[in-house]
């Protein structure tokens, strides 16, 4: 590896960006993620914190241009220079530009550039890496297509960055701030076993069940025997901030996630373009600001929201609300006289999460069987 | 097969850009300078066939021009 001369770094933990235009290559949303998950992979290893900032100066501004655009380094048209970034100063030190003259993709086949990798190398220099002459490594001068989904930093770059800015803080590798950098994320996982475990929501995903608390998820998998735990931002990394609510249609592949007053639909990694979308979209009033559960009955094409005491089904068929909705929740579900929390439909049987206890009730006439702790499903 | 010599002055401008830009090459404008220049030249191309790990000849061959066309970052591989 290498860094610029007299090793121009961020004197500070805490460096925000900003994303000042967009590609016309890409959904916004796809920028977004790739920008997202370039700056993770750097907080992944050093104790800094990016925070995405929509206004005014940013330590490190990232812009698309092409030819000249403003600086000493005019871009030279489709190929041979994609991109450059300036090391860490003030003004123009830190910020990217990406050569609009490219054809820039979220995809690492040929036809185009992937702007995960690129914005990961030239972020690199905006915290103060030069080029490494290691093949393979990130900061490798020329572009190399590689399979992003789960990528890794190179050692080489690893040295190079902590060289830097050393290793991260102990508690835990933070994740990049991507959305609502004013709300915090939960910065240590909790304990699997802890008996007091509560979570902000649950969904089945392709035969998997995830819980999600904070910035944090559990993966219960019937693929493999113990429980994973994972930031969320590794697999959404724009999606960093973590959930309100959660579920999945099975037979579309698709998964709703719901935070405050929007929702996104993802279909494994990927984000649906045009999402996030206001709730109000799905039928609810501008009164709802937000919704604390959602669970889907694969039987009944059905999907219940809980909000406060009152829950409302939504027919996924029409895409609409059902007439004579919301209701109280005690009223139909026998047992269930609280908020709800999280909910997830399992093994023919609704699972309300309320606290550190689920409540298990019968789908078909909506009794209640059991009360477990939250956790149950960790084998503890 | 022989190169035409009109591609091989093109390929000789592109290199020049391409060490001007990456490796801080800076050629003599006076003419007079002919040679050293050609000398000068032939050094930066060791060093950039020495940072890529190509074999270091200082000359322009194709292997060092083919590294030389591949997309890449704008920020030089080596800085004065």
């Amino acid at each position: 590896y290498s860094t610029f001369p007299q090793s121009p770094r961020w004197k500070k933990e805490d460096v925000t960006y900003r994303i000042l235009n967009y590609t016309p290559d890409m959904l916004q949303a796809d920028v977004e993620e790739a920008i997202a998950k370039a700056f993770q992979l750097w907080s992944s290893v050093t104790p800094l914190r990016f925070t995405r900032l929509y206004s005014g100066q940013a330590d490190i501004m990232i812009s698309f241009a092409a030819g000249f655009h403003g600086d000493f380094y005019s871009f030279d048209g489709p190929g041979g220079t994609l991109a450059h970034a300036y090391p860490p100063s003030s003004g123009i030190g830190g910020d990217a530009h990406f050569d609009e003259d490219e054809n820039w993709t979220k995809f690492t086949t040929y036809n185009g550039y992937n702007l995960f990798l690129v914005a990961a190398h030239e972020l690199g220099h905006s915290l103060g890496l030069g080029h490494s002459n290691v093949f393979g490594a990130l900061m490798y001068p020329i572009y190399m297509a590689r399979d992003t989904r789960d990528y890794r930093l190179p050692q080489d770059d690893i040295d190079g960055i902590q060289a830097l800015y050393g290793p991260p803080r102990e508690s835990s590798a933070l994740p990049t701030k991507a959305f609502h950098p004013q709300e915090p994320t939960e910065m240590t996982p909790a304990e699997d076993c802890d008996p007091h475990l509560t979570f902000d929501a649950i969904t089945t995903l392709r035969g998997e069940i995830l819980f999600f608390k904070g910035g944090y998820v559990w993966r219960k998998s019937p693929y493999f025997s113990d429980i994973e735990h994972d930031t969320i931002s590794s697999f959404w990394p724009s999606l960093a901030s973590g959930f309100d609510a959660a579920y999945e249609v099975d037979k579309k592949d698709r998964v709703i996630f719901f935070k405050d007053d929007q929702y996104w639909a993802v279909s494994g990694y990927s984000i649906e373009p045009g999402f996030p979308k206001p709730i109000q979209n799905l039928g609810f009033p501008t009164s709802v600001g937000k919704i604390d559960a959602a669970v889907h009955d694969q039987n009944t094409k059905k999907t219940y929201f809980f909000v406060g005491n009152r829950y409302w089904s939504y027919n996924e068929n029409t895409q609409s609300m059902e007439r004579g909705y919301p209701r109280k929740i005690a009223a139909d579900f026998q047992g269930i006289d609280h908020t709800v929390d999280a909910a997830l439909q399992k093994n023919g049987h609704f699972y309300f999460f309320h606290g550190s206890n689920q409540y298990e009730v019968d789908i078909k006439n909506k009794k209640l069987i059991r009360i477990m702790k939250s956790n149950s499903w960790f084998n503890c | 097969f022989p190169v035409v010599p009109e591609k091989e002055k093109e390929d000789m401008q592109f290199a020049k850009k391409y060490l001007e830009n990456f490796y801080d090459f800076k050629e003599e404008k006076n003419s007079l300078f002919k040679a050293k220049n050609l000398n000068r030249m032939a050094d930066k191309i060791r060093e950039m066939q020495s940072f890529f790990g190509l074999e270091v000849t200082g000359e322009l061959n194709h292997k060092t021009l083919d590294m030389m066309k591949q997309p890449r970052c704008g920020i030089p591989d080596v800085r004065s």
